[in-house]
């Protein structure tokens, strides 16, 4: 574990709970794309299939355990809660996300570290998550204002991969033979995703100003 | 591959 990783997990982590104080505080997900919420359950479902096999280490299974329940949790808010369903922007969420899981699983049967079930689900889940953001990015460009929680969880949560990068590289430069190329480059494209979104979350901090992403 | 290769990253 190095201070970059920390960092990510953290940060990863204050944005779960950033969305969940907001769909708990204001009993409402207006402005959260429940397909996003759908696409990181299928994430962390399938990268964390380890969970009962390999232990690595209480922080790592606690971790797990954490963002694989809260996202369940918030797909469940979204969908069957009787106050926060009402507030669904049903119409404005309808990225068709099957292409992203299509997608990502045909890449996942032709680039995976080895040839094996629990492998090229590990490697689906990577590029899934790289791709997850864009039901939520399309979201925030069609409904007008962002609340100030929504616009947050979606800054940490494109900073947590960024702190990765930073750990990967750390970790190429300190541990010989480490690579990881999947996630490594699966890990820019997702950060290079935010980029639009990093830039005007910096003018609406600058300008002190509502955060209004064009549409 | 060695052991470091278990997947210890979230």
């Amino acid at each position: 574990m190095n201070v970059f990783r920390l960092a990510g997990d953290m940060t990863h982590l204050l944005s779960i709970l950033l969305l969940l104080l907001k769909i708990y505080a204001t009993k409402s997900c207006s402005g959260v794309s429940r397909k996003t919420q759908e696409l990181y359950a299928i994430v962390f479902i399938f990268r964390y299939l380890d969970l009962f096999t390999d232990f690595i280490s209480v922080y790592n299974t606690f971790m797990k355990v954490v963002f694989i329940a809260s996202s369940l949790a918030i797909v469940w808010c979204m969908r069957f809660h009787p106050v926060v369903r009402r507030s669904y922007d049903r119409e404005l969420d309808t990225f068709r996300y099957f292409f992203l899981v299509g997608a990502s699983f045909a890449l996942a049967l032709i680039w995976h570290e080895k040839f094996s079930v629990q492998e090229v689900f590990w490697a689906f889940s990577i590029y899934l998550e790289a791709v997850a953001i864009l039901p939520q990015l399309v979201l925030l460009q069609r409904s007008g204002n962002v609340d100030n929680l929504t616009g947050q969880y979606v800054f940490f949560l494109g900073a947590y991969r960024a702190f990765y990068i930073l750990n990967w590289i750390y970790r190429y430069l300190t541990e010989p033979r480490f690579t990881r190329w999947i996630a490594g480059t699966s890990g820019v494209v997702q950060t290079a995703l935010y980029a639009d979104f990093f830039y005007y979350y910096f003018i609406s901090w600058k300008n002190n100003s509502k955060l209004k992403l064009p549409a | 591959r060695e052991v470091d290769d278990v997947k210890d990253e979230l």
